[in-house]
């Protein structure tokens, strides 16, 4: 059995798309075989990963709408250990199109419980920021939500709808969805990081992963070669962190 | 007639809102009447004027789905000069349902343009970071298109999508849009920002605007307070920065 995880928030510009790519090269690392599924129209985690998303055929699109086997539009990455379902600018459509399926919320779902047995550990889908049909497909369709957070007053506020989404999808189709928040992109020298950050501490305790991720530049120069923070600068503040982040996500999944 | 702005980005996390919220109090100073609107299901531009989003009966979805008047729901606010749309998280319906109306995408401009004399100056609206069917009512009734933008990989990549979207939006129903990119949150002493920010002079030129806007972590504290930056810290470099911003925004419009 895969263990299914969404990368959501509604707020948008709280690396997402950078835990998706830097946690998933990190669980490879520690020999786990990783499927990360790109549902975003901005395709980021597809261009990180070297790919042109104007240029592919087949994306996460045909599974969403066309009921295409999951692994059909699956591809090799240049991270040992990880392949990538890619978007492009077309699961935009998906917004619209879906909610006029009948049972739209579950089509991800069906797709993942559909192969078996799924030659993958871990699966981690990189969500837009919206709580559309799409993200709602992805959370239906996961074990764990995990909240990319920023330490700052829009980031924390949105912490209340993403909590009243999760309440949904657990109250229609998935009741034993959890979730964890992750700070990012933290600042430890200004005041405002520190202060939203005791306060999340405080209001959330165990929803809240230990591990953070401290702000560092080499983050934003990995996505420009293609590669992982961990393969790009295996040193950095960043690399460390998201494997702190991996063992620290292992440990909660293997006690489950 | 009033002249009506679109804030808006795919890329989330590129300062939409701290844009729509910091010249919309910097023109008001110069003193026009300001009209914002929100058009976000986060509703951060509400909550930064120091509204409750969630206790708001009457906000920018009556106009979308309801056509009810433009002014219907419009509130004034706490900065002179500058009154409010609101918005709240009933917004993201819009998304669903606007697409079944014929020429949906025309119901903002209807709205806009059926109330003479509009009292106001400017009109800017704050778009949520995707280009669906919201953002598409926003851009059709727009005579410029503001793109807040990060001297970043992701961020840089997310201009494709916008100059796709302009040349769609002209091509359809507002051949006039023009657009103007910012660049928001430059750390002047970082090589990545840097680097990026030139090859976007490069490739835009005329296109960006001359004012840029650098990292101030005022900009953070504002909304905490339900002020804009122009009243919370007046001589701070985020309002000095958002100040000149509307003074070439200015220059701009009246010379068109
Ligand atoms: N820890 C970090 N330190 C510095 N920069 C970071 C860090 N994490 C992410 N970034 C940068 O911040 C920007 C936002 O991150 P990212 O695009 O991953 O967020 P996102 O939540 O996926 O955004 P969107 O809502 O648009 O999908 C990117 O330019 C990224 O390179
Ligand atoms: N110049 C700046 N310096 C420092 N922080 C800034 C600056 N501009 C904006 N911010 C902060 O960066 C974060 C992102 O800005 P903001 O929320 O305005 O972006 P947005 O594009 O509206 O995001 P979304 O895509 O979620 O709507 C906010 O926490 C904001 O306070
Ligand atoms: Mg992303
Ligand atoms: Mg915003």
């Amino acid at each position: 059995m895969s263990y299914v995880i969404a990368i959501s928030n509604e707020k948008g510009g709280v690396a997402k798309t950078t835990t998706a790519l830097s946690l998933g090269a990190a669980l490879a690392e520690l020999g786990r075989k990783i499927l990360l599924v790109d549902l975003d129209p901005q395709a980021n985690l597809t261009l990180a990963l070297g790919f042109q998303p104007g240029s592919l055929e087949h994306t996460a699109l045909d599974i969403l709408l066309d009921s295409a086997p999951l692994l059909d539009p699956c591809r090799e990455t240049n991270v040992a250990g990880v392949d990538l379902i890619p978007a492009n600018s077309g699961i935009e459509n998906a917004e619209q199109v879906l909610p006029v399926y009948i049972n739209y919320t579950t089509r991800l779902q069906t797709a993942i419980q559909a192969v078996d047995p799924l030659p993958y550990d871990l699966i981690l889908m990189d969500c837009p920021p919206s709580l559309g049909a799409v993200t709602i497909n992805a959370l239906t369709a996961s074990d764990l939500l995990i909240i990319p957070t920023q330490a700052e007053y829009f980031s924390a506020y949105a912490l209340r709808d993403m909590m009243s989404i999760v309440r949904q999808v657990r109250s229609e189709d998935n009741p034993n969805l959890a979730y964890r928040i992750l700070i990012t992109m933290l600042d430890q020298r200004n005041r405002t990081h520190r202060n939203i950050h005791e306060q999340l501490d405080r209001t959330f305790g165990d929803g809240l992963f230990k591990t953070l991720i401290e702000i560092d530049t080499k983050l934003r120069e990995s996505p420009i070669l293609g590669l992982p923070i961990t393969q790009y600068k295996p040193n950095s503040r960043g690399a460390l962190q998201y494997r702190s982040l991996a063992e620290e996500l292992m440990q909660y999944v293997e006690q489950k």
